[in-house]
C-alpha cells in the first residue's frame, strides 16, 4: 500500500497559553468591567463566544460586549488578532471597537463593541425581500470596508450576513474579526481551513493557498442571500456543501435570467472560481451595478418589518 | 424540533481548521 505521509507540522511555532494570557493581557484594559457596565440582553451566540447588550454606569450611548470563555477556543491565538485588528484599524463600515478587559480569575475575554441596534443583515434577508437598489446598497458598503482591509493586508475569511450588522439609520458595519488573516511581504497566501462551509471559496475547500479573494467570493454568496435568503446548498450537511463548492465551482441562482443584466455580471466577477480572473474590491466598487445603490434609508423599513418578524 | 433548529443553527458556526468530519 501507498505509505501515506504525516502531515509535516506547521512551522508557525504555536503560542503557549502564557504567552496568549499575555497577550491579551497586555491588549487589555485593567479593572473589572462589571463595575463599568450593566450588561442586559443576549444579542446573540457564535462559535468564538457570546453577545450582550450592555448601558455604561456612567453615560448612556448602549454597548455590546463579546464575552469568551478562554477555557475552550479553538484557536486562542486569534482573540489576540481579533482585537489588534479592531484597535488598530478604523473605518465607517466596520464595527467600532471600544475597550477589552481580561477577567483571568474567570479566564474570561470581554470585547466592547458600538452597538447597532438594527440587527444582522440575517434577519433582513431571511424575512424580507430586498430589491436591486437596496443590494447594492449594503454590497458597496461591505466593499468598501472589505477595500480597506485588504489594502492593509487583511483577509476576513469569514464574510456571510451574520457578520454585517445594521443601524436603525441604515448604517452598514462588518464586524467579527476573530478569524481575519494578515498577510506579511513573503507569506502573502493562507492555507488554514476558516470560515463558515456554505460561504467558503473553492480555493478554500480545496486546501489550496488563498489570498484576500475568498472574501470577494464570499461576498457573491452573500449576494445570493440577498436574492434568495439563504446561501446554496443550506439544506444539505457542511461536508456535502463543501464537496458541491469543490466540484460544481459557480452555484446556480435561482431566476438568475431575471435579475438585471448589471446584477448579473457583478455575480459573475464575484463568483468566478479561477482566482486570477475573479475580480477585486477596487474593479467591484468602480462596476456600474454600484451606480443603482438606492439610499441607505431605504434600509430602514426592512429592518423594522424582520425585527416585527 | 429543538435539535433541529439547534443544528441549523450550527451550520452557520465559523469553522477553524478541519473538523472532525473532515
Amino acid at each position: 500500500a501507498e505509505v501515506i505521509q504525516r502531515r509535516p507540522k506547521s512551522q508557525k511555532k504555536n503560542m503557549s497559553d502564557d504567552e496568549i494570557n499575555e497577550g491579551l493581557r497586555s491588549l487589555a484594559s485593567p479593572g473589572d468591567p462589571t463595575s463599568k457596565y450593566t450588561v442586559s440582553k443576549k444579542l446573540g451566540a457564535g462559535a468564538s463566544g457570546c453577545v450582550y447588550m450592555a448601558k455604561p454606569k456612567e453615560g448612556d450611548a448602549v454597548v455590546a460586549i463579546k464575552s469568551m470563555d478562554l477555557t475552550n477556543q479553538p484557536k486562542k491565538e486569534l482573540l489576540i488578532t481579533e482585537i489588534e485588528v479592531m484597535k488598530t484599524y478604523r473605518h465607517q463600515n466596520i464595527v467600532n471597537f471600544l475597550d477589552c478587559y481580561f477577567l483571568s480569575e474567570k479566564s474570561e475575554l470581554w470585547v466592547v463593541m458600538e452597538y447597532l441596534d438594527g440587527g444582522a443583515l440575517t434577519d433582513v434577508v431571511t424575512e424580507t425581500i430586498m430589491n436591486e437598489g437596496q443590494i447594492a446598497a449594503v454590497t458597496r458598503e461591505c466593499l468598501q470596508a472589505l477595500n480597506y482591509l485588504h489594502s492593509k493586508g487583511i483577509i476576513h475569511r469569514d464574510i456571510k450576513s451574520d457578520n454585517v450588522l445594521l443601524g436603525m439609520n441604515g448604517s452598514v458595519k462588518l464586524t467579527d474579526f476573530g478569524f481575519c488573516a494578515q498577510l506579511s511581504g513573503d507569506n502573502s497566501k493562507r492555507q488554514t481551513m476558516v470560515g463558515t462551509p456554505y460561504w467558503m471559496a473553492p480555493e478554500v475547500v480545496s486546501r489550496k493557498h488563498y489570498g484576500k479573494k475568498v472574501d470577494v467570493w464570499s461576498m457573491g454568496i452573500m449576494i445570493i442571500e440577498m436574492l434568495e435568503g439563504e446561501p446554496p446548498y443550506l439544506n444539505e450537511t457542511p461536508l456535502k456543501a463543501i464537496y458541491r463548492i469543490a466540484t460544481k465551482g459557480k452555484p446556480e441562482i435561482k431566476n438568475f435570467e431575471k435579475l438585471s443584466k448589471l446584477l448579473q455580471n457583478f455575480i459573475d466577477r464575484t463568483l468566478e472560481v479561477e482566482v486570477d480572473t475573479r475580480a477585486d474590491t477596487d474593479e467591484l466598487l468602480l462596476h456600474d451595478f454600484m451606480k443603482c445603490a438606492k439610499d441607505l434609508k431605504t434600509l430602514r423599513p426592512l429592518i423594522v418589518a424582520a425585527k416585527q418578524a | 424540533a429543538k435539535s433541529k433548529h439547534r443544528y441549523q443553527r450550527k451550520k452557520r458556526y465559523t469553522m477553524v481548521g478541519s473538523p472532525y468530519w473532515m
